[in-house]
């Protein structure tokens, strides 16, 4: 479902120019469930952006699903964003001033879900999460793990075909982080394509596979650790 | 050096009264290595925001360093916070329109360090955390990881007789998070206080005790679990 050939992502910082990605190449098949790791700064962010379409590579080639990625208008790349990817941001990325339930609603928004099937959902979502008792609280008014689990929410709730999650148990304690797994897992299981990035070597055991980057390189591929 | 007596912290939310702190008693001595550990919303942030002077308790008593803390003018809590604290945010807290030096500096100018030795001490921190060739740079151009670092040396650069650290290894790998760890560890060498919320038992072996919260509730008070 996701093919990626020889991607490179420069950022300039004044003269200096830093190869974030560097000539990465590899394929994700449909209902795959993938872990991305690897040290601080290899990459990981950068990749997932630019994989979930919300950041454009420098050169080399994007694949999503039968179509060519590079070149897209902006409204085609929100548009497959909408459907085809849940997102969990690593900074979370939620509207300050909106409510958790409001926050959760949005993706079903963008697809034009009716209002009162819209908070149903969302409320369903919250409630996974374990967060039934904050959907009417602003982030603001959250612990950092509460808003870590609005995001998942938000990103879970539209059950769209791929789940891309950047660092998703990063806030929680154990024991909400394997809540956070099996949600993902049952998903998997219904045939969700999962790409996760992780530093945890624990979290990366509920996964089939590690791509593993440094410096940005791809710099192994293997089937995940078992416990 | 650190009191506290029946500490209560209550948070209204529309008509919810939610009591985030619920009557907690300990001390902590001058030169311990302390960890808080908890599930999500259990208060860790919570009771690190009061012991760093940045919220205000409901009730109860707050003394630090002989101090009482409860109804202290904003002036003397913000003279405090410069001079006895070094605090890594749970959520960074970067200014985003500076660099990750300028960041760091921060704490430095407040006590009026004139700036050549300011710069000096910046860089010198932000070397010992692996951020040497990030120095320019501004949050937004960095890694999670990346940022995470600039919060932490910007709360070791002055020094601080007190480090409060709330999750500072939550976006690091595992090798990052030990060289974070044996900063910290020589820092303790050194006699400065400890005080770190974590989420992961691998690194509340680095500290000699744990204060373990549910529900706002100091549940548990125990020697730190070796490796
Ligand atoms: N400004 C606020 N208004 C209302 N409720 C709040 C506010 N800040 C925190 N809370 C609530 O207080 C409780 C404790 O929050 P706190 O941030 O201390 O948790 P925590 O233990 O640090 O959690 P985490 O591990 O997720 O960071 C949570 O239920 C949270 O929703
Ligand atoms: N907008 C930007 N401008 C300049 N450099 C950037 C920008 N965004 C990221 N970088 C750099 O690209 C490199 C890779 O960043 P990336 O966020 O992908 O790392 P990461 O693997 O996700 O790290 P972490 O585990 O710390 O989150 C880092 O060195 C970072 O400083
Ligand atoms: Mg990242
Ligand atoms: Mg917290």
């Amino acid at each position: 479902i996701i093919e990626v050939e020889n991607l490179v992502k420069i950022y300039k910082t004044g003269d200096v120019e830093l190869r974030a990605l560097d000539d990465v190449t590899c394929s994700i098949n449909k209902g795959e469930f993938v872990c991305i790791m690897g040290p601080s700064g290899s990459g990981k962010s950068t990749m997932m952006n630019i994989l979930g379409c919300l950041d454009v590579l420098t050169s080399g080639k994007y694949i999503l699903d039968g179509l060519s990625i590079k070149g897209q208008s902006k409204a085609k790349l929100a548009d497959i964003r909408n459907h085809e990817i849940g997102f969990v941001f690593q900074g979370y990325n939620l509207l300050q001033k909106a409510d958790a339930l409001e926050n959760v609603e949005m993706p079903l928004m963008y697809r034009g879900v009716p209002s009162s099937k819209r908070k149903k959902m969302a409320e369903e979502a919250l409630e996974s999460v374990g967060l039934a008792s904050q959907i009417h609280k602003r982030p603001v008014q959250m612990s950092g793990g509460q808003q870590q689990r609005v995001a998942i929410a938000r990103a879970i709730v539209g059950k769209a075909p791929i789940l891309m999650a950047d660092e998703p148990t990063g806030a929680l304690d154990t024991k909400t982080s394997v809540e956070i797994m099996q949600i993902f897992t049952a998903l998997h299981n219904e045939g969700t394509t999962i790409i996760l990035v992780t530093h945890e070597p624990d979290i990366a055991t509920w996964s089939e596979r590690v791509l593993r980057f440094r410096d940005g390189k791809l710099v192994s591929d293997e089937a995940a650790p078992k416990d």
